[in-house]
C-alpha cells in the first residue's frame, strides 16, 4: 500500500515542488515506485518532470469534477519507476466548482483509493494557498504533509496558520494527518538572516525539522528548464548532494516510525 | 484621484510584496500620499511595514464581508505619508464567504471609492493565486496591475495564464484594467538562466517589462525582520538603488501616458 505524502505551503517560492520532484526521483532511483500528483494550477512538477500539460487530453482537473478515474490521468515520465497525474490550468476553476460539490474535501483522498496499491509513494505538490486544492491533499495524505521552509524571514511568518489548518484537517478530515517532516530550503551561507531562521525553526520544532539543509544552488532553477530532476541534469551540485542526503534521512525516519 | 495598482502573479515569491512596498516607500519618501492594501492572508505587506496584525481590530476581512467600511481598518505606519489597510489570517476564509455575495469581485473596488481621493496612489498586495481576493484586486486596479518577474524558468510557466486572467477580467469586470509594466525581479548576476529569462521577457513584452532590473539583494531578505521598507533599511544596498531607479522609470511611464 502506497505511502502518502503532501508537500504544503502556503508561502509562494519556497521549494515546494522543487522538493517533491527531488525527493520523487531519488527514491524512485533507489527502486521505489512514485506517483506524483501535481495538485497546483501552474503544473510545475509537470512541467519539471518534461511533460507538456498543453499535449494532454486530461489533467486532475478532470478527477475532481468527475468526469474520468484518476488512473486515465496517468502519465508515464522519462524517469524509471515514476508516474504523473498532470496539472493544466483549467485547474485552477476547480476550487469555485468543488465549493457545492458533497464531501468536496475527500474528492481527491477518494481519487487515489484505486490506483495507490500500484506504487511505494504519492507525492502531492500543491499550490501556494490553504484552498480546497491543498485541503484534498492534506485530506489524501495519510503519511502526512512535507513543509519546505525557505531560511527567510517571510517564510516563518504564515508557519503558524499552516499548522493551525493542519490541525483542523486531522480534527475533521484525516485523523492520520501529521506534520512528517520540515525541510529548511535555500539556504545561502553568506548571510545571517538564513542562519537565525535556521536556529529558530530547529528551536521550535526540534522533532520535525530534517537535519539536511538544502542550500541555495543555481542547478535547481537550472534543472527545470530541462523537464529534469536535479538528479538528472546535475548529480554532483551542492543541491543534488543535498536532496540525496534528505532522501536518506526521510528513509531513515520511515524506518524509525 | 488617486491611482490604483495591483501587485499580481500567481507565481509564489517572486517578489510582488517586496516591490509593492519598495516603490510605495520611494513614492511617499518624494512626496506622493501612499494607501497600501494587504489582500493577501499571509499579511507580509502588513509584516514588512511594522504592523503586527494581530494587534488590530480590523482587517480586510471585516470590509469583504460588509462588518466594516474600509476607512476603519487604516492604520498609520512607521513611514511619512504611507497608510495601510492590513491583512490578518482571516481573510483566508474570504473567498469561500465571499462565493455567493452580489457582485463580489467588486467588494474592493467599491470599498475604496470613499477614500481613495485621500491618497495619490493605492497599491494593493496580492496572494500567490488567481482567487477571489486577486480578481478584487485587478477589479480595483483602475490604473493598471504590476507584474513583478523572477528571473527562473518556472516564473515565465505561468505568465500566459495570468495574461489570460487579466484579459478576463478587462473584458467583463474593469474595462481599464491594463498590464501597467512588468519587474524582472532576483535577478543574479552570475546565471546564464537569469540572462535568458530577461531576454525573454524583453523579447516579448518589450513595452511593457520595465528597463530596470531589479538584483538578488540580501538586503530586501533582511529589511521585513526589521519592519522596514529597504528605503530605511538599508538604502545604499543594490536592491535600494534598483528600486529607486524604478520608481524614477514608474514616474517617467505615468507622464508619458
Ligand atoms: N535550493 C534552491 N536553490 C535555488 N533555487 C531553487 C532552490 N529550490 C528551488 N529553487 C527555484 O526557486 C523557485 C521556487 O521554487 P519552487 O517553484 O520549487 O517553489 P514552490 O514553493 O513550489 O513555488 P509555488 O509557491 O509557486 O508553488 C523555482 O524557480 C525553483 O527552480
Ligand atoms: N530582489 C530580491 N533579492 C533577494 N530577496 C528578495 C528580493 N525580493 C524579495 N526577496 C525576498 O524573497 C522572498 C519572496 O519575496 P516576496 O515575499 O516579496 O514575494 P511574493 O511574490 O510577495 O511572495 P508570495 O507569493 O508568497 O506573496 C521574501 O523573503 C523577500 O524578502
Ligand atoms: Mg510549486
Ligand atoms: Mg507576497
Amino acid at each position: 500500500m502506497a505511502r502518502i505524502y503532501a508537500f504544503a505551503n502556503q508561502k509562494g517560492g519556497v521549494g515546494k515542488t522543487t522538493t517533491a520532484v527531488s525527493l520523487a526521483a531519488y527514491l524512485a532511483n533507489a527502486g521505489r515506485r512514485l506517483l506524483i500528483v501535481d495538485a497546483d494550477p501552474q503544473a510545475n512538477a509537470t512541467t519539471s518532470l518534461g511533460v507538456n500539460s498543453a499535449n494532454l487530453h486530461h489533467s486532475l482537473y478532470d478527477v475532481l469534477i468527475g468526469r474520468v478515474s484518476l488512473s486515465q490521468t496517468i502519465v508515464p515520465v522519462e524517469r524509471p519507476q515514476m508516474d504523473l497525474v498532470p496539472s493544466a490550468p483549467e485547474l485552477a476553476g476547480a476550487e469555485v466548482e468543488m465549493v457545492s460539490i458533497i464531501a468536496r474535501e475527500r474528492l481527491l483522498s477518494k481519487a487515489l483509493q484505486p490506483v495507490a496499491h500500484l506504487y511505494d509513494y504519492v507525492f502531492i505538490d500543491t499550490p501556494p494557498s490553504l484552498g480546497l486544492l491543498t485541503i484534498n491533499a492534506l485530506t489524501a495524505a495519510d503519511d502526512g504533509v512535507i513543509i519546505p521552509i525557505q531560511c527567510e524571514y517571510l517564510a516563518l511568518e504564515g508557519l503558524s496558520h499552516l499548522l493551525y489548518t493542519i490541525q483542523l484537517v486531522r480534527d475533521n478530515l484525516n485523523p492520520r494527518l501529521r506534520v512528517a517532516g520540515m525541510v529548511l530550503t535555500m539556504f545561502d551561507a553568506r548571510t545571517n538572516l538564513a542562519k537565525e531562521v535556521v536556529e529558530e525553526v530547529r528551536r521550535h520544532f526540534p522533532r520535525q525539522v530534517f537535519q539536511t539543509v538544502i542550500p541555495r544552488s543555481v542547478r535547481l532553477g537550472e534543472a527545470p528548464s530541462y523537464g529534469e530532476p536535479i538528479l538528472a541534469y546535475a548529480p554532483h551540485s551542492a543541491g543534488a548532494q543535498a536532496y540525496w542526503e534528505l532522501t536518506r534521512e526521510f528513509l531513515q525516519r520511515e524506518r524509525g516510525l
